[in-house]
Parts: structure tokens; C-alpha cells; sequence
């Protein structure tokens, strides 16, 4: 910008993991962080602060279990007909190709446990969807869920891990996660409209928590014919260095 | 050989004197990551600090340096042998990891931690 430098990347230099990974998952200039604090950004700034001090250094008593998590926002959000006092959404979460660069150890889905719309409360919870088996019944207990550590008394957390290992990390296709959000309510008030009007964003999000592999780990010492790549598809950050 | 090349190599060693501020050591340097180019994608920190290895390798290498003992070598070949050779360079020697905080492309927000950020100490090689 203004005729400053930038990062210069030598075309036999071996590509950095962090460069590579920024130029693929770079959200474009145009893009900026967004201005209000949602709970999901909320929620992984507190772990953040938990996990790493303010120069970036992770700390010695983080109790993260993992060196990479990723929150993923719903995708999808499709509500159904409602059922008796029953209302229902159907979340999807866009889960990315395994290349087997990392070993998920743990998925969770954090909830809004308790929802008001307008004045009325709703208890609400989250079962994993699957199209080709619809379930007649309706669940009438919450097992498995607690109450999330960053989180106020109006959220829940599920693990789902063995549920996304089974179904969707071995597969090599991205795939989307389809989740089922319930809500109870005790009186029959509330409109299907008011219903669809609540933003997905703000009633769950998924946690993805990840190990290096030994293949994340030797990719460093490769040379890519990365740089090659990233040459040939003109990446923006590379347009703007020259 | 061994006594005449051991001489030669202290005779030499004691002209390749470098004030000790200028000799191969850590320097800490503090980037942000708008400097960069990156602070649209990068959350957290607002700030790391790289720092970066500069100065003089001698002759005779210091033994907090950890050189191995291809340098050690390649400083003879250097001097006795071959002069094109170049001598060993001050280059880091341990990297610390840091975390960050990024937005993705797609909306999602990640918490990873990059192994060899944070260059913590220097060598010759």
C-alpha cells in the first residue's frame, strides 16, 4: 500500500506452513473482522486470552488440549414446521476435507440452551440430524450437554465427537454437518415467524479441535512446488506484492 | 600437520577480533501484523515479537553458540583451503511457537498455534 513493501517470497524458498495456509484461507482484503462482538468471536477471543498471553506466546497452563480449534458458524439454517409446541431448526455446518494434516480429538456444538424471543422463554437443544432416518418422536431430556466454561448459564455444550469422527473425517469430500436445534416452548405464542427470524449465527456454533499429524509437521521441511503453485494462481496477496 | 595447522589457525584467529557487540547474538525486534499486511485476517496479537540474528561469526566460535561442528570446519576450509567458501552465517538457532487468533475466508474463526515464530537464540552454521 502506498509504494510500501511487502512480503517478498522468493521463488525457491520453501513455502511457510502459516504463509500457505493465510494465502489459501486469506478472507480477501475486502473483508474485515467484523465490528460487533457475536458470541462466537466473543467466545474464542475469551479463549484465546485463556490459552495465549498478549505477545502471542501460548501458555504454559492452557488447558486447550489441542493445537488448532476452529469454530465453524452454521451455514444453513432451514426451519421446519413446527410441532405441537415444538420448534425446530435445521443447522448445517460445512466441514472441510480431511488431507489428514490433522487429528481431530474433539467436536463439540455450544447451544443456546435458553432463548427468549419477545418476552418467552424457550428451552432449547441440539440433536445431530440425518434426512434418510426422520424421527417420529421428540426427546424429552437434555443428556449429555453441560454448561460451557466461557459461556453464560444461557448456553450448553455437547460433545459430538464420535458422532463427526464416525460419519465425516475419514471422508475426503467437504461435507455438511446437519444438526437439529429444538426449542420448547411453554406457551403457544410464538409465531413461526418470529421463529424464523432468529438468526442461526447466534444460537450455536461448532468447536473443532485438532493435533498436528506428523504430516503437518514434515510439511514444513518440503519444498513445495507450493511456490510454484501459488505463483500460477496469482494469489491477491501476491498481485499486491508485485 | 595437526601443530602447524593449530598455528596457523590461532595466529589468524587472534587478528579476527570483532568488539563483542558486534558479534553473532539475538536482537529483539517487535513487528505488528499491519505492518505486515495481514492485521484483515489476524485477530490476535496485535503484535509479535520475531527478533531476528546478526553479526560476526569468528574464527574461533564461541561455545554458547552451539555450532555444530560443520562450522567449525567450514571456518577452516575458509580460511586454510579455500577463501570462496564462505564462513558460517549468525542464524537462529531455537524458535518458540506463538498463537493466533484468525478469521477465515468462509466466516469461521481459528485458534492455532505456529511452531517456529519466535526466533529465542543464535548460531553459527
Amino acid at each position: 500500500e502506498g509504494g510500501q513493501s511487502s512480503i517478498f517470497l522468493p521463488a525457491e524458498a520453501p513455502t511457510l506452513p502459516l504463509i500457505q495456509e493465510l494465502l489459501e484461507e486469506s478472507p480477501g482484503e475486502q473483508s474485515r473482522k467484523p465490528r460487533l462482538l457475536g458470541h462466537s468471536l466473543r467466545y474464542m477471543l475469551e479463549l484465546y486470552q485463556r490459552s495465549a498471553d498478549s505477545h502471542g506466546h501460548p501458555r504454559e497452563n492452557r488447558t486447550i488440549g489441542a493445537t488448532m480449534v476452529r469454530l465453524v458458524k452454521p451455514l444453513t439454517n432451514v426451519a421446519k414446521p413446527r410441532r405441537g409446541t415444538w420448534h425446530i431448526q435445521i443447522l448445517g455446518f460445512p466441514l472441510r476435507p480431511n488431507r489428514g494434516l490433522y487429528q481431530l480429538v474433539r467436536a463439540t456444538v455450544v447451544y443456546r440452551h435458553h432463548l427468549q424471543l419477545t418476552g418467552f422463554n424457550l428451552s432449547c437443544h441440539v440433536e445431530p440430524w440425518a434426512q434418510k432416518s426422520p424421527t417420529k418422536h421428540l426427546p424429552s431430556s437434555e443428556g449429555g450437554s453441560s454448561k460451557p466454561s466461557l459461556m453464560s448459564n444461557a448456553w450448553k455444550e455437547m460433545d459430538i465427537t464420535q458422532h463427526v469422527q464416525q460419519r465425516f473425517w475419514n471422508n475426503k469430500r467437504q461435507r455438511i454437518l446437519r444438526l437439529r436445534f429444538m426449542c420448547w416452548q411453554q406457551k403457544d405464542s410464538v409465531g413461526l415467524e418470529l421463529w424464523r427470524g432468529t438468526s442461526s449465527l447466534d444460537i450455536a456454533f461448532l468447536l473443532l479441535y485438532f493435533n498436528d499429524t506428523h504430516k503437518s509437521i514434515q510439511k514444513a521441511k518440503l519444498l513445495p512446488m507450493g511456490m510454484e503453485e501459488i505463483m500460477e494462481r496469482e494469489s491477491p496477496l501476491l498481485r499486491r506484492t508485485r | 600437520q595437526a601443530g602447524s595447522i593449530s598455528a596457523e589457525a590461532t595466529a589468524s584467529s587472534l587478528k579476527d577480533s570483532e568488539p563483542e557487540n558486534n558479534q553473532c547474538s539475538l536482537h529483539p525486534f517487535q513487528v505488528s501484523f499491519r505492518q505486515l499486511g495481514w492485521d484483515h485476517w489476524i485477530i490476535a496479537p496485535s503484535f509479535y515479537t520475531p527478533n531476528y540474528c546478526k553479526g560476526t561469526c569468528l574464527r574461533v566460535l564461541r561455545g554458547d553458540l552451539n555450532s555444530p561442528n560443520h562450522a567449525i570446519v567450514q571456518n577452516l576450509v575458509n580460511q586454510l583451503v579455500d577463501s570462496s567458501v564462505p564462513r558460517p552465517s549468525c542464524v537462529p538457532y531455537k524458535y518458540v511457537p506463538i498463537s493466533v487468533l484468525l478469521i477465515e475466508a468462509n466466516g469461521s474463526i481459528l485458534y492455532k498455534e505456529y511452531e517456529g515464530m519466535i526466533a529465542e537464540s543464535c548460531t553459527c552454521r
